[in-house]
């Protein structure tokens, strides 16, 4: 899912 | 996503919708430094570069448009709006931005976490990018903070603007650290290091702001 990407935060 | 990241996420809204506000209503940019907009501008366009690649949910990709929506109108109105650039005082905003921009570009060429993360897709040209964003954003605030010394009277919006753009970086520390202790592998040491460099950039705009509202005084900055 999107959460463990490094970059999922803005 | 947990509870300082969102209300990070949605005090960094808030601080450009009230700066929206101001621009948008009165149609004034008094105090407001037109350079700080660009690099902004600048952050979100190096930083959502994958905006359209890498979808990540509904709520991320919305937010980075508003944020890149809102920012480009914000310079687009201080630029070239008829009413609203004869707000812009520009002889108070004299900061050059390359003498930020540069240092940050050569900064993400040598120090990024390409080495560390060898499995994602990502091109090292977008890494790069993305390092030098959050190194751009770190700084960005500063010909705002220069301009706010110079303009003796600052207005309540433009200080509640600088207030929420500073706290809400102070929320996404809150944020890395929660995801620290719940997440295993969450270290970031570049976004950490620049996030903390960002919100100490505040600290005596904090400080003023504070005893400006405790003793119910018009904000001032010491020149």
């Amino acid at each position: 899912n999107g959460e463990s990407k490094p970059h999922d935060e803005l | 996503m947990n509870i300082f990241r969102l209300a990070g996420d949605m005090t960094h809204l808030l601080s450009v919708l009230v700066l929206l506000l101001k621009i948008h209503t009165i149609k004034s940019c008094a105090g407001i430094s037109l350079k700080t907009q660009e690099l902004y501008a600048v952050v979100f366009a190096t930083r959502y570069l994958d905006i359209f690649t890498s979808y990540i949910s509904p709520y991320n990709t919305m937010m980075k448009l508003i944020f890149l929506g809102s920012s480009f109108s914000i310079v687009w109105y201080m630029r070239y709006h008829k009413i609203v650039r004869r707000s812009y005082d520009k002889d108070q905003d004299t900061f050059r931005p390359y003498i930020l921009m540069l240092p940050c570009l050569i900064l993400a060429l040598l120090i990024n976490e390409k080495f560390t993360f060898k499995e994602i897709s990502t091109s090292f040209f977008l890494f790069v990018m993305w390092t030098f964003s959050l190194y751009l954003e770190a700084v960005a605030i500063l010909p705002q903070l220069v301009m706010l010394q110079r303009t003796r009277n600052i207005d309540n919006l433009t200080g509640q603007y600088v207030f929420l753009l500073g706290a809400y970086r102070a929320l996404y520390i809150l944020n890395w650290i929660y995801r620290y202790f719940t997440e295993e592998h969450f270290v970031h040491w570049i976004t950490w290091i620049s996030g903390l460099v960002q919100t100490l950039l505040y600290a005596d705009f904090f400080y003023y702001y504070f005893q400006s509202w405790k003793n119910n005084v018009k904000l001032q900055l010491p020149a």
